[in-house]
């Protein structure tokens, strides 16, 4: 059965047979783009019901709800993001990966970024694809065509394509002498730190009903009023939190204080609730591993990168 | 200073702390 996986640069085509995993086929993938630090990473469909899904790596992938098209199609992403870029990423593939998809992100509106980040964060960008800009190459116009600011920020400041150049133009050439790849570690620097980045959303109610969002993220979890996904009004620490359960449409949170109160909420979807379970674990599992020492692995890859 | 003005939202990510009984009580509230 022919399989396209997309990545955020790349198209790539398989071939796989009806014993093939979800592992093998992501396999083949991190292994033709030389990715690593493949914990981060997963790969995503669409089932006949039109809902995006993340591949369960040990079950064969013709047994999956994969939308029936030629060739089947998935989407090569990260699932989880790092506490701090600087420190974690190791690969230029992988800083590049996602550089790519936290951009799009952004630019898509999915994280929202105020103007002057987005302008800043579209000088980085700008440097990271074109290198140090220079006069002769670089004419006036040279970004009319790409896509560089979010759609919010172009609609609620009405400026010129020339104006939102002239802006994003004056820091681009103070980036100059910084390498392409340090540009895009220096976008994800600043991107890190939006209040949506890294956050995955879902609806939930308390018990009296009201709408809420909880955040998913590589801390912890949050909860948010649903008018406002910036700012956590309640939050949970991995390092506080003993087990996540549910049974229907309940969630219980235990904490490891065995003195303190279990907390509860209430997910109303069934089908994303084992998504949520997830997430959690996955995250929670990269979040305890970061604070044990280096495997031999990693230690390997960070001496690779050095030299 | 713009950078620098980027980096302080990172503060806003977190929640205000709390204990665990605190945190049911703000939930049940909202």
């Amino acid at each position: 059965v022919n399989v396209r996986v997309t990545t955020m640069d790349a198209e790539l085509e398989f071939a796989i047979q009806s014993v093939t995993t979800g592992k093998q086929l992501f396999e083949q993938v991190v292994k033709t783009v030389g990715l690593r630090e493949v914990w981060y990473f997963g790969l995503q469909y669409v089932d006949n019901k039109g809902y995006l899904t993340w591949l369960k790596l040990e079950k064969k992938v013709l047994s999956q709800d994969v939308r029936r098209e030629t060739p089947l199609q998935f989407m090569f992403r990260a699932k989880y993001f790092p506490e701090d870029v600087d420190n974690e990423l190791i690969q230029d593939i992988t800083r590049k990966l996602f550089f790519l998809q936290v951009k799009d992100e952004i630019l898509s509106d999915n994280v929202y970024c105020p103007p002057e980040t987005a302008v800043l964060l579209a000088s980085y960008s700008v440097q990271a694809k074109y290198g140090d800009h220079t006069k002769e190459v670089h004419k006036s116009g040279y970004l009319t065509s790409e896509r560089l600011l979010p759609q919010r920020v172009l609609e609620q400041h009405k400026l010129s394509k020339d104006q939102w150049e002239d802006r994003i133009q004056v820091w681009h050439e103070e980036h100059s002498g910084m390498l392409k790849e340090d540009a895009m570690l220096e976008y994800l620097k600043i991107a890190q730190d939006l209040e949506m980045y890294g956050v995955n959303y879902f609806d939930i109610k308390n018990k009296k009903g009201t709408e809420l969002w909880l955040g998913v993220d590589a801390l912890g979890l949050n909860i948010y009023e649903k008018d406002d996904k910036l700012t956590p009004k309640i939050g949970f620490p991995w390092s506080e939190i003993r087990n996540i359960s549910f049974n229907d449409k309940k969630f219980v949170i235990k904490p490891i204080d065995k003195k303190a109160p279990d907390f509860v909420f209430y997910a109303p979807r069934l089908r994303i609730n084992k998504r949520i379970l997830l997430l959690c674990m996955g995250n929670h599992e990269l979040y305890m591993q970061r604070r044990k020492p280096d495997t031999i692995e990693v230690q390997q890859m960070k001496a690779q990168a050095r030299e | 200073q713009a950078k620098e003005r980027a980096h302080q939202k990172r503060s806003n990510k977190k929640a205000p702390p709390m204990d665990w009984s605190k945190r049911s009580e703000v939930f049940s509230n909202l």
